[in-house]
């Protein structure tokens, strides 16, 4: 599965 | 960056910094839960893990040791200083967050974007914040009255996780791929945790009266 997106979120 | 998500992080953070004034400036932690604060500063620790290889932006990054070392803070604080700690109320802090860290920890591990140590851990992280303010409410609802800077902190982390709603509404239609359900439900949850607070917190604003929680 594709790389989960970076938690860019605090 | 929107402007839902700068503002919920503002008022994350000042909701944070009203604590420590509170608890600073009175030498007094009377009406606040040590257990929240402890879950609190778990929350943060497990969700930044990425702290130092995946690097951001230096806002995030900023916030992400700010949040932390003030999480620590506020518990070192209601723990170990010999003034503050006299005024914990020990005995009204009875909330069994253990629970919630073995369960918030057990749906982590079947509910998560990746079974990795940091999805993990981040999905740990985000339910345990959903339910970290309970001991908090309790507490409240058996203290009876609300001293206003304790009302003001819950009301700004409140304040703070509506508007991550609105971010994540705001993300949806904005961006093609909306992949937070995770954090989303979580805070839709958290948010709704919040609502009877708000309720109470506004009859006792519009009557100009002293906020009171039914027991």
């Amino acid at each position: 599965s594709e790389q989960p997106q970076s938690h860019d979120e605090l | 960056m929107n402007i839902f998500r700068l503002a919920g992080d503002m008022t994350h953070l000042i909701s944070v910094l009203v604590l420590l004034l509170k608890i600073y400036a009175t030498k007094s932690c009377s009406g606040i839960s040590l257990k929240t604060q402890e879950l609190y500063a778990m929350v943060f620790v497990a969700r930044y893990l990425d702290l130092f290889t995946d690097y951001i932006s230096f806002y995030n990054t900023v916030m992400k040791i700010v949040f932390i070392l003030s999480s620590l803070a506020i518990v070192w604080c209601m723990r170990m200083h010999r003034v503050v700690k006299r005024s914990y109320d020990k005995e009204l802090d009875t909330f069994r967050h253990n629970i919630l860290i073995v369960v918030c920890f057990g749906v982590a591990v079947i509910i998560n974007e990746k079974f990795t140590l940091r999805e993990v851990f981040w999905a740990f992280s985000i339910y345990l914040e959903a339910v970290a303010i309970l001991p908090q409410l309790v507490l409240l609802q058996r203290s009876g009255n609300v001293d206003n800077l304790t009302g003001q902190y819950v009301f700004l982390l409140g304040g703070y996780r509506a508007f991550y709603i609105l971010n994540w509404i705001y993300r949806y239609f904005v961006e093609q791929r909306f992949s937070r359900w995770i954090s989303a439900i979580s805070g839709l949850i958290q948010t709704a945790l919040y609502a009877d607070f708000f309720y109470y917190y506004f009859l006792s604003w519009k009557n100009n009266a002293k906020l009171h929680l039914p027991a």
